[in-house]
C-alpha cells in the first residue's frame, strides 16, 4: 500500500 | 532525517524543557494545565513502548527517554511537589471526553490491529488533542505567563514542522502515513488561534482577549 507508518519518527 | 524533522524535534524538546524549567525555577505551576501534562505523559508512554522491541538509532532512543523522563518529572512537579500551586479550579477540562473517543477511534482506524500498533495510533490521536485542556484553561483565566506562551509556541511549532517533514518524505520517499498526517493537521490547526495571538500581540504576559 502506498502509505504505511514511519517507525523511525518520534 | 531531514532538517524539518530535526528542527521539529528540537522545538518539541525546547517546549518540554522550557515548561519543566519554568515550574522548577519558579517553584510554581500556576497557569499550567496538569491534565494536559498527564495526557502528554500518556502519549509518550503509549507511543514509545517500542523502546523495548526495536532499536532505531541512538538519537531516537535517547530522545524518547528524555521525553518520557521530562514529561513524568513535569507531572510529578505539578501533582506532587508543587501541588499547592496547582490551579485545579481552572483546570477543569473533561479529559474523558478526549480519551474515550480517541481510544475507540484507535481501534477502528489503524494501520495494523496489533497491540503495539493500536497503542501507537492511540498516542497519535491523543497527542493531537492533548493541548486542549491547556488552551481551555488559558481561555478561562484569560491570561498566560510569558514563559507559558513560549512553551505553547514551540509545542505547536514542532508538529507544524513535522507536517513539512511529511511533505518532504512523501516527495523524496514516495509514501506517507495518513494517520499521522491527519492527526498532525488537526493538532496544528488547534494552535492556529494561539499562533495568531502569539505573533500579533507578542502575547508577552499580556491578558488574552477571553
Amino acid at each position: 500500500k502506498q502509505w504505511s507508518r514511519w517507525k523511525d519518527e518520534l | 532525517m531531514n532538517i524539518f524533522r530535526l528542527t521539529g524535534d528540537l522545538s518539541h524538546l525546547a517546549a518540554i524543557v522550557i515548561l519543566l524549567l519554568k515550574i522548577w525555577k519558579t517553584r510554581s505551576c500556576a497557569g499550567i494545565s496538569g491534565k494536559s501534562q498527564l495526557l502528554f505523559a500518556l502519549v509518550f508512554t503509549t507511543r514509545y513502548l517500542d523502546l523495548f522491541t526495536s532499536f532505531i538509532s541512538l538519537y531516537n532512543t535517547s530522545m524518547k527517554l528524555i521525553y518520557i523522563a521530562c514529561s513524568y518529572a513535569t507531572v510529578y512537579l505539578i501533582y506532587m511537589k508543587f501541588k499547592a500551586t496547582y490551579d485545579g479550579n481552572h483546570d477543569t477540562f473533561r479529559v474523558e471526553f478526549l480519551v474515550v473517543p480517541v481510544g475507540g477511534l484507535s481501534f477502528l482506524v489503524n494501520h495494523d490491529f496489533s497491540p503495539l500498533e493500536i497503542l501507537w495510533t492511540f498516542s497519535i490521536y491523543l497527542e493531537s488533542v492533548a493541548i486542549l485542556p491547556q488552551l481551555f484553561m488559558i481561555s478561562k483565566t484569560g491570561e498566560a505567563e510569558t514563559i507559558t506562551t513560549h512553551y505553547l509556541f514551540f509545542q505547536g511549532l514542532y508538529r507544524a514542522l513535522y507536517l513539512v517533514n511529511w511533505i518532504w518524505r512523501f516527495y523524496f520517499e514516495g509514501f506517507f502515513d495518513l494517520i499521522a498526517v491527519v492527526a498532525g493537521v488537526v493538532q496544528t490547526i488547534l494552535y492556529c488561534d494561539f499562533f495568531y495571538l502569539y505573533i500579533t500581540k507578542g502575547m508577552s504576559g499580556c491578558a488574552l482577549p477571553a
